[in-house]
């Protein structure tokens, strides 16, 4: 099985 | 005062349909150097990037920066009642809280004004760090389209696989298997037809084929398609509006659980 992680993982909110 | 005219009106058609499915409501923010998009997706696990240069424009005024937060959805209503070959203007008065399309036809016969609400959206802007990708991919975008279709048939998920000989799309699921290979072929008649890879090193990773779909309706914008991958981090597609801007998607990868 795999999870799909959300974008804030990879990117910071600036 | 923000004005920008497009005598190609249909592109903005176009615009929108490529982002409508993800993002139901957007702010697009406009600027002397043009106007720019950037949201995510409901689940946050897709982001929509667009940028459309202020010279692509045929008339284009900005006085001051305007934020213009739209329901993407009833913009898209609007945006129907344009035909495609309608010349397409869209203003704004600095603070307004209303937009406003005009739609003309190419002779000035019939001239159209819709006037649209305006939504405060709280928009968070994401940092987007840059990346040397492992592997870009340029190929036509109906191939692409193509492929994310036929795979979805499949399974939930498409596995894309670079090397330096071409690029390959999986897909598995209770039914079976499937693959789609694209040899690395740039010795074509047409250069949109070419497939071309510049890989640092092979990567293979796994997408949703659900939000690869949504992506693909960006299709009618341009002749091919840009994929950049690289372990580990999002994928980047991205179609090239000519003289224009851009249409980008990031998507993260699936991992194992």
């Amino acid at each position: 099985t795999s999870k799909q992680p959300t974008l804030s993982k990879f990117f910071t909110a600036q | 005062m923000f004005e920008a005219r497009l005598v190609q009106g249909a592109l903005l058609k176009k615009v929108l349909e490529s982002i409508k499915d993800l993002l139901n409501e957007a702010t697009w923010e406009c600027a002397a150097t043009g106007i720019s998009l950037q949201a995510m997706d409901s689940s946050h696990v897709s982001l929509v990037a667009l940028n459309l240069r202020s010279d692509g424009f045929d008339k284009y005024r900005c006085d001051r920066n305007v934020s213009l937060g739209m329901n993407l959805t009833n913009m898209a209503k609007i945006m129907k009642c344009a035909s495609n070959d309608d010349v397409i203007t869209i203003k704004a008065q600095d603070d307004a809280d209303t937009v406003t399309f005009v739609f003309e036809t190419p002779n000035q016969e019939k001239i159209s004004d819709y006037e649209m609400k305006l939504m405060n959206l709280d928009t968070e802007h994401l940092g987007i760090p840059d990346t040397d990708y492992s592997c870009i991919v340029k190929m036509p975008s109906v191939e692409f389209q193509r492929i994310c279709r036929d795979l979805s048939q499949i399974g939930d998920s498409v596995v894309i696989s670079c090397t330096k000989e071409g690029v390959k799309f999986s897909a598995a699921g209770d039914l079976g298997t499937g693959n789609v290979k694209l040899a690395q072929n740039a010795n074509v008649d047409k250069e949109e037809e070419a497939v071309v890879i510049e890989m640092q090193e092979p990567v293979s990773l796994t997408f949703a084929c659900r939000y690869l779909n949504s992506f693909t309706k960006a299709t009618p914008l341009a002749p091919q398609v840009q994929l950049s991958m690289s372990s580990d981090v999002p994928l980047v597609v991205e179609y090239k509006l000519e003289d224009m801007g851009y249409v980008r998607y990031y998507l993260a990868p699936k991992i194992e659980d």
